[in-house]
């Protein structure tokens, strides 16, 4: 009441501040329920998407994913399981805004696919520190390998809008070693190194080049599926108030066994202090 | 003393030796005594289903009844809930009695579709009460 008795006050600035700053009535109503008055950890949740807010349908493979994440982090209830011991509140999963694929495969090598891909990261907030990122492959079909099977994985990744070699962070190439079962739905590579400088420095827009190589024995065949463009999964540790903080409540635990029970206060009221001299 | 007792409560049944527990529980324990209950909604009925996609059915609890007048050890409230509680009873009863609120919460874990068609998995702290108190 007071800011509003100062603008209110000084009618003319008042007037003019009032129209330049955007004021709580204008932001979008959401139905019944304006977001200021909803409590400030609701508001994260109501800020962030106004029901009427448009938005695009996400990835159904990447949808199936993060709930079965969903299963594995948190009970039915919503509640966070107590037996994970990492530190990351939050896990974001992006689908590449462009992507650029050549599928070619040689008889000889197998050689899978090379993408060019852009993700948009925009969603991950400044308290959000990255701690792990992995490129997260869900295969087509299914794939029939030998466990002998080699795959080599040849990642560039950069800053789109940089094009001279300088900005190009040091490539990286890992030999990643795939055994295949019936059921393996999934690929993640972990791009975590190359990843955290650009995120750490605010970059927000990542465009990561992709060359996918399996090898396999002479007398083998195989019929190789083209991996569907990936996505990219990045755990993060939201260090802001509304966030839960895992640590923190097991040292509240720790500190809490410290003080064994008191003798409660009210039995002293009703039934007196024990005699003082006593306790002298 | 006509001066002991919880205005709201019953008279007195004679006193009898051993019903003395029963005797002073309508002092110390109101009826509908300060507790946890539950209230279960689903997102769907704040019309946010399209874009939070678990939990289906999300249930905040709350605390509601009233508060003892000797409410220490029970709730763990500090004794300035009993001195408010008598400056109620004996000398302003415009100054309100102890109020029944949590204690401690539980977080909630979210999945959620953000605009941009990314999706997102995040814990919240304090989404569901698990205690009462009286302060």
């Amino acid at each position: 009441s007071q800011t509003l008795e100062d603008e209110a006050g000084s009618s003319t600035s008042g007037e003019a501040s009032l129209e330049t700053k955007p004021q709580p009535w204008d932001q979008p109503l959401d139905g019944e329920n304006s977001p200021d008055l909803l409590p400030p950890l609701l508001k994260v949740l109501v800020n962030s998407h106004l029901p009427g807010a448009p938005r695009l349908q996400p990835d159904s493979i990447a949808l199936r994913y993060m709930k079965r994440l969903y299963k594995t982090y948190a009970t039915k209830e919503g509640i966070p399981k107590s037996d994970r011991s990492h530190l990351y509140n939050t896990v974001r999963l992006f689908t590449p805004s462009a992507q650029h694929q050549q599928p070619s495969w040689g008889q000889v090598t197998g050689v899978l696919q090379s993408m060019d891909l852009l993700f948009n990261l925009d969603r991950i907030t400044a308290p959000e520190h990255l701690l792990k990122s992995v490129l997260l492959y869900s295969l087509k079909n299914l794939v029939y390998f030998s466990s002998t099977t080699k795959c080599m994985c040849y990642l560039v990744v950069k800053e789109p809008e940089c094009f001279s070699p300088p900005c190009f962070r040091s490539p990286q190439s890992s030999n990643l070693q795939f055994e295949f079962r019936k059921n393996h739905k999934w690929i993640e590579i972990d791009v975590t190194t190359l990843l955290q400088p650009l995120v750490a420095s605010n970059k927000r827009n990542i465009h990561i080049a992709v060359n996918f190589t399996c090898y396999k024995d002479q007398d083998e065949l195989f019929d190789m599926a083209i991996l569907m463009a990936p996505s990219l999964l990045v755990y993060l540790n939201d260090t802001s108030a509304q966030a839960y903080h895992r640590w923190n409540s097991l040292r509240f635990k720790g500190r809490h066994q410290l003080f064994p029970y008191q003798r409660p206060m009210e039995e002293e009221l009703i039934w007196g202090r024990k005699s003082s001299r006593h306790r002298r | 003393d006509e001066g002991i007792g919880h205005p709201k409560a019953k008279s007195p049944k004679m006193l009898d030796s051993n019903n003395l527990s029963e005797y002073f529980k309508q002092f110390l324990f109101p009826e509908n005594e300060c507790e946890l209950h539950d209230f279960k909604l689903s997102f769907s009925q704040l019309k946010w289903d399209s874009w939070i996609v678990a939990p289906h059915r999300y249930n905040p609890r709350y605390c509601k009844g009233d508060c003892p007048r000797l409410v220490r050890h029970r709730y763990g409230s500090p004794v300035h809930t009993m001195v408010q509680n008598i400056i109620y009873e004996k000398l302003d009863s415009s100054i309100p009695r102890p109020s029944c609120v949590p204690a401690k919460y539980s977080p909630l874990s979210v999945l959620t579709i953000e605009p941009d068609g990314s999706i997102a998995y995040k814990e919240y702290e304090d989404m569901i009460a698990t205690k009462c108190t009286c302060r």
